[in-house]
This record gives C-alpha cells, sequence and structure tokens, in this order.
C-alpha cells in the first residue's frame, strides 16, 4: 500500500460518502444518473468476486464490501426508495449504457490477461469503469443546475482514478518493472473523459459562479 | 504469485 494508493481508495469513498449523503439528506437525487450507478454496482460485483475466495487485508475486505454494498443500495434508493425515485430525472438519463456493458465484455473477451472467468470479469470490470461515468456527464450537461454535492460526487470520483494512475507509477519504479496494460490504459481514458468536467469545475470555483457544462 | 496474479487492489 502506498500514499497514492490510499489516497485513491480514500478519496473513492468519500465520493460514494457524498452521494449519499446528498441522496440522504435532501431525499433526492436530481442530477444523479441512474445508469451510472447500476453501471458502477456491476463493475464492483463483477470484480470483486475474489471477496469469498482470496483473503488480501481486512482493509481490502473491508473497502469491498463497503462499495458493493454503498453501490447497491443508492441503486435501490433510485428505484424503490418512495420519496427519492420521485426525483429521478429519468427523461434526462437516456444513455444508453446497455451498450457500454456489451463493448466493455467484447473488448475483456479480447485482451485479458488470462482466458479464465475470473480474469475475464476482472478486465470487463476494469473497461466498464472506465466509461461508466459518461451516462453521469451527459447528464449533467442536460441538467444546467449542477448542485454543489452532484459536482463534489463527480470531482472526487475522477480525483481517484488519477491518483491510482501516479501509484501504478510509483508501483512500477519501486515494485519491478511489471507492466499491467490492462489497468493502466483503462485509467487514463477513464481520468481523460473527466478532463472537461474538471476544468469547468475549476473556473466555476475561480470565478465563484455555478457550475454549468456547456451543452 | 506475482503482483499481476494478485488482484491486491481496488
Amino acid at each position: 500500500m502506498n500514499a497514492f494508493r490510499f489516497l485513491g481508495d480514500m478519496t473513492h469513498l468519500f465520493s460514494v460518502l457524498v452521494l449519499l449523503l446528498k441522496i440522504y439528506a435532501t431525499k433526492s437525487c436530481s442530477g444523479v444518473s441512474r445508469k451510472t450507478q447500476e453501471l458502477y454496482m456491476v463493475v464492483f460485483v463483477a470484480r470483486y468476486m475474489d471477496l469469498f475466495t482470496d483473503y488480501i487485508s481486512l482493509y481490502n475486505s473491508v473497502m469491498k464490501v463497503v462499495f458493493i454494498t454503498s453501490s447497491a443500495a443508492i441503486v435501490w434508493c433510485m428505484r424503490r426508495h418512495p420519496q427519492v425515485r420521485r426525483t429521478y430525472d429519468r427523461d434526462q438519463d437516456t444513455f444508453r449504457h446497455v451498450v457500454l456493458v456489451a463493448a466493455s465484455f467484447v473488448l475483456a473477451l479480447i485482451f485479458n490477461e488470462r482466458f479464465t472467468f475470473r480474469e475475464i470479469c476482472w478486465a470487463f470490470s476494469i473497461y466498464l469503469e472506465a466509461v461508466a461515468i459518461l451516462p453521469q456527464l451527459v447528464l449533467l450537461q442536460r441538467s444546467r443546475n449542477v448542485d454543489n454535492l452532484t459536482g463534489q460526487y463527480v470531482l472526487f470520483l475522477g480525483a481517484y482514478r488519477a491518483f491510482y494512475i501516479l501509484n501504478w507509477i510509483y508501483r512500477y519504479f519501486t515494485e519491478g518493472h511489471t507492466s499491467r496494460w490492462i489497468p493502466w490504459i483503462a485509467g487514463l481514458v477513464q481520468t481523460a473523459l473527466y478532463a472537461d468536467f474538471f476544468y469547468y469545475y475549476f473556473l466555476s470555483w475561480k470565478n465563484n459562479v455555478k457550475l454549468e457544462l456547456p451543452a | 504469485d506475482s503482483y499481476a496474479e494478485k488482484k491486491d487492489e481496488l
């Protein structure tokens, strides 16, 4: 474990807590893409299957349980909670996220570390995570008013994988030069997708104005 | 086993 990775995990955890706070405190999920939350739930289930087979550390196992249960809780809230589900922007959250799932799965069948069920699921989860934010970014561009908590949620979510990239660089130079193309390339794509959001978020912060993404 | 085998990252 190195500082970059720990910072990344904490930023990731924080993004989930911010989203849970927003939904719980305001009893509203306006501006939040349910499709992105569903994709993240698939990412965590597909990647953390080894939760019951390989024990790596208490930290590792606890964080996996937290990510799976929190993403499931958010999806449940947006689908079933009587007050929250009413505030879901159904007609704005129109990204065809099934395409992302299919494309990631095909990619995982072609590019994986070993053609085994677990490795293909792992690669699938890495590819899917890289693009899972797309429905949320599209929704942000559509819903003009981005409330602070939703903006902070996306900001922390983008920052977490950026910290992971620093972690991979650090590990490459300190733990023997093993190349891990799959997470590296996917992580770069994932962080690049946030580039324009980071840019407009920074502008809104600098000029102290509401965050507005250009359509 | 090698790092690549053991997925120790989240």
